[in-house]
């Protein structure tokens, strides 16, 4: 049976395979305002894909969004896969969508870990890591959150390679992670660097490489607080606001500390919905209502995005 | 296809500093195949590890004997995990 986005089952959880032939299909379904480029290619060889939503020509402003980087944190592909139909299906529907893409682009990389997500499927529910070899050790993978340019090697990453939170060799070893900032630096243009995690209900801002605030730190809590707002109208979801250092731990080399100190203003991460009852394992019913909520988060950070530009 | 048979989450609860840093040496322990899913940070926020099978009473006698307070947040996370691939199969089918 030829499938399109409409049959796609947004509420399971899917395998690569699949989430990739979805692309094709939300491409080939809403071919005026959706694209999908690929931006490289993982350790082992497969394609990273983004979905490029525009509605013009040329190196327009853009907000990047990523899910995935950590594989087991399901519920972020599986939340980037809904949104990504949202976005499509809202534009000409919806005012605030439609003035959006009006305005800006989106890039969404819905598995940033496609290694690493395959190994979740078939091999170790609980890889966090890429599936890079580590020479000198019979440990796999970096934890491409801690593989980024910026406070590399310092507190809160491991230089273990059996670490789940190991380093790696050098800043941005991980073609997953290099792949991500060349796009970035080659487009020129980001105005935003949204990232999504799952596990403990957070929306943190920089830094977390270093306990000292930003200088933005008023104008990303304000917006923060705002997000967090509208996540928690929905279906009450608390979430708790702050920098990485201050919510949760000091922790080197992560990304939304590199595209700060890149010049990319409006740079979060989000821990999405779990009450900790579940690990990583939240149930399928589960990631609608997710998503759902984290697209009104996501949507109040863009259109503070599209209405202050810098 | 590895599995997590007898795998336990703990949820552990720190009082001071000092307690924290026994927990950041347990971390060191690379044995113990301990997984943290929320480091040690600050005495405000709790802990949670994952701990293989063969390593939960070596776990439990350290924390007890330092008298830090724990939960099992999963009691056996290939419960858990045989339940998504059920849901995963139901749902393609």
């Amino acid at each position: 049976m030829e499938r399109s986005s409409s049959t796609f089952n947004y509420g399971t959880y899917h395998s690569l395979a699949s989430i990739y032939q979805e692309l094709d299909n939300l491409a080939s379904e809403y071919g005026n305002i959706v694209s999908k480029i690929q931006i490289g290619e993982s350790y082992e060889k497969r394609p990273l894909y983004v979905l490029k939503f525009s509605t013009g020509r040329g190196n327009r402003p853009a907000i990047w969004l990523d899910a995935g980087i950590h594989s087991r944190e399901w519920v972020t592909q599986a939340s980037a896969m809904w949104i990504a139909k949202k976005i499509a299906s809202d534009y000409g529907n919806d005012p605030s969508i439609t003035s959006l893409l009006n305005n800006l682009d989106i890039f969404l990389l819905p598995v940033a870990n496609p290694d690493g997500y395959e190994f979740t499927h078939t091999t170790n529910r609980m890889w966090r890591k890429t599936r890079s070899k580590n020479s000198g050790s019979l440990c796999i993978g970096v934890d491409p959150n801690r593989n980024w340019d910026a406070g590399f090697g310092g507190p809160g990453a491991s230089s273990n390679p059996c670490s789940d939170s190991y380093h790696g060799p050098r800043a941005n070893s991980e073609v997953e992670v290099k792949s991500v900032v060349d796009f970035i630096k080659n487009h020129g243009n980001i105005q935003a660097f949204l990232t999504l995690h799952s596990y403990s209900q957070l929306l943190m801002y920089p830094y977390g490489y270093k306990c000292t605030p930003p200088a933005d730190n008023a104008e990303l809590n304000t917006i923060g607080k705002a997000a967090a707002n509208s996540i928690r109208s929905l279906y009450g979801t608390t979430y708790t606001v702050g920098s990485i250092c201050s919510t949760i731990y000091q922790a080197s080399g992560g990304s939304i500390d590199w595209s700060y100190d890149y010049g990319i203003k409006y740079s979060f991460a989000f821990e999405l919905r779990d009450t900790g009852r579940y690990g990583f394992l939240l149930p399928a019913a589960q990631i609608i209502p997710t998503a759902e909520e984290t697209w009104l988060g996501l949507k109040t950070i863009m259109e503070y995005v599209r209405d202050n530009p810098y | 296809l590895e599995t997590f048979v007898g795998h336990q989450v703990l949820r552990i609860k720190t009082r001071n500093e000092e307690q924290l840093k026994k927990l950041r040496f347990l971390e060191t322990l690379d044995h113990l195949e301990l997984d943290f899913w929320l480091n040690p940070s600050t005495p405000a926020l709790p802990v949670d590890v994952r701990i293989p099978a063969h390593s939960l009473q070596a776990v439990k006698i350290f924390l007890e004997s330092h008298g830090i307070e724990y939960s099992i947040l999963i009691e056996d996370l290939q419960v858990i995990l045989d339940r998504e691939k059920q849901d995963i199969v139901a749902s393609q089918q």
